[in-house]
């Protein structure tokens, strides 16, 4: 089957199939800048893709993106893959995205939970978890966004394995949260963590599994309402702009409060559109506007990120 | 394949901490199998929470006896489950 990306259709929802299509169609067509990488893989083996956007140069300053941590949040997978497009098509037009990759790196997880986005498709559209069996129990799956060691089982994750937010037996238990921490320590020069998630339409800094201001919270916050202004000024979409615990509640054991500890200032967490009426099951037709919107934020964050080396 | 005909998304808005905090007892009572899309967190913010059919009517007497407001959101899930499924299936062909 000849590798084209011409028929992908950006502005629908695809199956795991599809994208991971897509992911090798970009890495193709633009191998000049991107390059697809392995990862580790999924609880039920299921590869965990990422796509490395560079010009070059060796252990780069780099900013992570992941999206889709939680599976049922479809709008965030399919904006991830438009982003991937995007950066790729404007390196060498966006003067902007031109000077960043010409200093730093991108890494782009696209799909942080494909064995939950798999069964979306076929069991189950609401499933939000991983997808790992709990020994003595017949409820299957983990909250990967519970699972990170950050406060981890603390206030805002259940301890019951049959919950939505259930923070698993131990932090990195789950193997795609595992994965990323290994690959991000191995890295060793990743300033900046990015998560895509749906919905609400908060852009929030750390922390939520306490209720007190990161020592960057001046930078962070400034930063923050800068990139819902960007957001804002395409269709009018409003952000809030706030830590996890005074923007929504508290929640422990998260990945952007794991990777601000860990040393990454820049760590951030989008929820996208849309504000309730249509949950996880966002028209088709708003991806691309979504999409869109939430690249202007992820630029603004990336721009003053290239820009504030620390 | 789950189907979820029935299954309402209630949102709800609490007008004080009291209120809050009986809806974080709503919570925890696991039998109802209620799926919090937002959690409650504070009056400022909305509590989305989707409910499968057979928990509807307790639930919603619990937020009118504790004068708790609450709109529905959407009022069948598998309706917009469908469109959805239709809509992808057209982009297909």
């Amino acid at each position: 089957r000849e590798r084209s990306s011409s028929t992908f259709n950006y502005g629908t929802y695809h199956s795991l199939t599809s994208i991971y299509e897509e992911l090798d169609n970009l890495a193709h067509e633009c191998s000049g800048i991107v390059s697809k990488l392995t990862i580790g893989e999924s609880y039920e083996k299921r590869p965990l893709y990422v796509l490395k956007f560079s010009t070059g140069g060796t252990n780069r300053p780099a900013i992570w993106i992941d999206a889709g941590i939680h599976s049922r949040e479809w709008i965030t997978q399919a904006s991830a893959i438009w982003i991937a497009r995007k950066i790729a098509s404007d390196y060498g037009s966006d003067p902007s995205i031109t000077s960043l990759l010409d200093k730093m790196d991108i890494f782009l997880l696209a799909v942080a939970n494909p064995d939950g986005y798999e069964f979306t498709h076929t069991e189950n559209r609401m499933w939000r978890k991983t997808r790992s069996r709990n020994q003595g129990c017949l409820c299957i799956g983990v909250d990967p966004n519970r699972n990170w060691d950050a406060g981890f089982g603390g206030p805002g994750a259940s301890s019951n394995p049959c919950s939505d937010t259930y923070h698993g037996p131990s932090a990195n238990s789950e193997v795609e949260v595992k994965s990323i921490v290994d690959f991000i320590e191995n890295h060793g020069n990743i300033v900046a963590f990015l998560t895509l998630h749906s919905y609400s339409q908060l852009l929030m800094y750390p922390y939520g599994y306490k209720c007190t201001k990161p020592a960057d919270y001046a930078e962070l916050d400034s930063v923050g309402k800068a990139a819902a202004s960007s957001i804002h000024s395409l269709y009018g979409t409003t952000f809030e702009v706030g830590s996890i615990c005074t923007t929504i509640y508290q929640a422990s054991g998260g990945s952007i409060d794991w990777s601000y500890d860990y040393g990454i200032k820049y760590s951030f967490a989008f929820e996208l559109r849309d504000t309730g009426t249509y949950g996880f099951l966002l028209p088709a037709s708003q991806i691309i506007p979504t999409a869109e919107e939430t690249w202007l934020g992820l630029k603004t964050i990336m721009e003053h990120v290239r820009d504030n080396p620390y | 394949l789950e189907t979820f005909v029935g299954h309402q998304v209630l949102r709800i808005r609490a007008s004080n901490k009291e209120q809050i905090q009986k809806l974080q007892f709503l919570e925890t009572l696991e039998h109802l199998q209620l799926d919090f899309w937002l959690n409650p967190s504070s009056p400022a913010l909305p509590v989305d929470v989707r409910i499968p059919f057979h928990s509807l009517q307790a639930v919603k007497v619990f937020l009118e006896s504790n004068s708790i407001e609450y709109s529905i959101l959407i009022e069948d899930l598998q309706v917009v489950l469908d469109e959805e499924k239709q809509a992808m299936a057209l982009s297909q062909q």
